[in-house]
């Protein structure tokens, strides 16, 4: 039935994927969200 | 990730940092289950593992890619990571996956538009060769976990990601569940041969049902068929859309004796754990008066036949729908589950049906909300308007609902879902605690695949922070809905209360709930539950000592040499013979008896030379000190024997 509306809190604020929410972080991580040594690059 | 070196033990051992949200903490266990579940993978908390996984609150989500061996691996769940489907993929990228799209063969599959791609994030679509990262021989997935959605990156409204074949666009990016490619590399990579928690699963397509038995004893069967008289037409798992299979079994109870019975038996199950969910699809075509029972016959040393023991009866009266049913056991022992059907009191023009059957040793999850023609209420609910869940007694005491905005919310286009607490009885109310400590209510969309590995349901979890406060006010969010909450009139006329709504505006697009088998029949099945997490609100221990068998692994003794406790400190024992031994800390020198005697007639000679060099310097130095004294004195004198 049609009711008043209660109040509602969004967890994720719009935001659709752990992507964009480290975009949102302000993180500029390798691949978006993978840790990554030098001696890895090196190695890669 | 190609070398052995990155592998995890199949037991990973993992720390939750005290920074860690309570409901990622949760949503991390869910997750550790679903491994469970899926693959062999387990986790554990450490206890003094050499490396072991940190996992902390950091400024979003990432993890490193297979184990570093660097001791505390770090892998972030921050603030809006606290999602399943996060929390799987960053597992995942620590047991050593990259994401699907970086894969060496990608460009077959996919088209990277760099002109699309914000400036100076080129770097997140790198790909691998195949000496860096092996696909373990499985095809390109566009529903892996681990693969960039379209949109990734993108500097503006164009995809950055095109797929080859344009039906996988919006396939790319899920973030539900494991897909089937990313369980097979997953139990590839780490040599599984059996999950740790699943038991069973039957849709009876197959001729041997799984390996179940007519039970004995009874006085009828169950038969395997593709429909029954007086219903139903079709089977559960494939609804009659495959010609030739379409299989469940039936009890027909238009024939026989009031009080008849048939068993069907499963085939012998080992379990790990002390409880087991029972999930089933059950069809009443019956008389009200027939009736299902699940018993379990459990084998030990004093009953090798099994003795049975009665589970539940299932209740509810026919209907012209396979209803879905759930029943937890506990049992310990080798076991069969058994299925029993009576025929009632009553004629009947129909039975008794089952199909996808599935045990594991979980949870069963507590609350069924099922929404009929769920197609239909996406398209025609308007935006922005919710429909509500009936009301549900937790075991706690507390009741709650879901709310779901099945054509999205005033702020996106993505179905939404909202957990509220509601008023119930109110003497029950009353006795509980408020605002409502760390209570977890999950919201599940089920994937109704027959095969419980199979399924990709998509779910979200909040949980009822008790300090939490009603954004602007001084009401605590999560405070008995009779203080907190709005009145509302239920469909039948009862009024009650509606706490505040805490849950997401993104739980799934359309186009997702549309795919898989979220609908089935036309319907969509939500399991809903609550659980107490306040076991998580305190810090996990430490462990208390580095094990003592573990500091042997940090020394390596050498020539046979072996590890022992000396105290607190381990220390090697080398090995000794006759007239030889090793020694050293690690035993890395050897000595002998005959070394000795070499030793001690060396050292001999060079003292005797030594001192043979050290007499001769000094004759030599007294003699040329006494000629030069004598030449100082002129001459020299003459020395005499004057008394002689």
């Amino acid at each position: 039935l049609p009711t008043s509306k209660v109040t509602e809190y969004d967890v994720d604020g719009g935001k659709e994927d752990l992507f964009a929410v480290n975009q949102a972080a302000g993180l500029d991580l390798f691949e978006g969200d993978i840790l990554y040594d030098e001696e890895q690059v090196r190695n890669s | 990730l190609i070398g052995d070196q990155y592998l995890w033990p199949t037991t990973v051992p993992y720390y939750f940092e005290d920074d860690l949200d309570i409901n990622a903490k949760g949503v991390i266990m869910k997750a550790f289950e679903q491994y469970r579940l899926k693959t062999c993978i387990d986790y554990k908390p450490w206890s003094g593992e050499k490396n072991y996984i940190s996992v902390f609150k950091g400024s979003g989500c990432f993890s490193s890619v297979g184990n570093q061996r660097k001791g505390k691996q770090t892998l972030s769940i921050g603030a809006g990571c606290d999602r399943i489907a996060t929390i799987e993929h960053e597992f995942l990228h620590a047991l050593g996956f990259w994401h699907e799209q970086s894969r060496a063969d990608r460009d077959d599959y996919v088209t990277i538009m760099w002109d699309r791609i914000q400036a100076g994030r080129e770097h997140n679509f790198n790909k691998y060769d195949d000496t860096t990262s092996s696909s373990l021989n499985v095809p390109y997935d566009y529903g892996s976990m681990m693969h960039y959605s379209k949109t990734a990156f993108q500097n503006g409204t164009e995809p950055t990601i095109v797929t080859k074949i344009p039906a996988f666009s919006d396939v790319i990016g899920q973030r539900m569940e494991f897909s089937d490619s990313d369980l097979l590399k997953l139990n590839r990579l780490y040599n599984c041969t059996r999950p740790t928690t699943f038991l069973d699963t039957c849709d009876f397509e197959l001729e041997n049902i799984c390996g179940m038995i007519q039970g004995q004893g009874d006085n009828a069967d169950w038969e395997r068929v593709t429909k029954a008289t007086g219903g139903p037409d079709t089977d559960y798992s494939n609804m009659g859309r495959c010609t030739g299979t379409g299989y469940f079994m039936h009890f027909s109870t238009v024939s026989g004796s009031e009080g008849h019975t048939a068993l069907l038996e499963s085939r012998l199950l080992y379990p790990n754990r002390n409880y087991q969910c029972l999930q089933f699809f059950y069809y009443h075509s019956g008389n009200p008066n027939d009736k299902l029972e699940i018993w379990v016959r459990e084998y030990n040393e004093a009953n090798p036949s099994g003795t049975l023991r009665m589970i539940e009866t299932i209740t509810g009266l026919p209907e012209t729908l396979w209803q879905l049913h759930h029943v937890s056991l506990n049992v310990s022992t080798k076991f069969r589950v058994v299925f029993k059907g009576t025929k009632g009191a009553g004629s009947s023009t129909g039975g008794l049906s089952l199909d996808d059957v599935n045990l594991s040793e979980t949870t069963c999850p507590e609350h069924v909300w099922r929404i009929k023609n769920f197609k239909s209420i996406m398209e025609n609910t308007p935006r922005g308007t919710a429909i509500y869940s009936p009301r549900f007694r937790s075991k706690y005491g507390y009741t709650f609902q879901m709310g779901l905005y099945p054509n999205g919310t005033e702020t996106s286009k993505d179905m939404g879902a909202f957990a509220s607490l509601t008023s119930g009885d109110d003497v029950i109310d009353g006795e509980l605690t408020w605002p409502c400590p760390w209570m977890q209510i999950t919201m599940m969309l089920m994937d109704q695949n027959a095969d419980i590995r199979k399924r990709m349901s998509n779910q979200r979890s909040v949980t009822s922070d008790p300090n939490q406060k009603v954004e602007g006010s001084t009401m605590f969010f999560w405070d008995n809905p009779r203080k907190v909450g709005m009145e509302v009139t239920d469909g039948d006329g009862t009024k009650y209360f509606r706490g505040p709504g805490f849950g997401t505006s993104v739980y799934l697009t359309q186009a997702r709930a549309l795919s898989r088998e979220f609908i089935k029949g036309g319907d969509a099945i939500f399991l809903l539950s609550m659980e107490d997490i306040s076991h998580l609100v305190s810090s996990q221990p430490l462990p208390p000592t580095t094990p003592t068998d573990d500091l042997c692994t940090l020394i390596k003794c050498e020539n046979d040499g072996v590890c022992v406790m000396d105290g607190v400190k381990a220390a090697c024992r080398c090995v000794v013979g006759d007239d030889w031994w090793y020694y050293g800390d690690r035993c890395q020198f050897k000595s002998s008896n005959q070394d000795g005697v070499v030793t001690a007639v060396v050292s001999t000679v060079v003292v005797f030379v030594v001192m043979l060099v050290v007499t001769v310097v000094i004759v030599v130095c007294m003699k040329k000190k006494f000629k030069k004294k004598m030449n100082d004195m002129g001459g020299g004198t003459t020395t005499q024997n004057n008394y002689a």
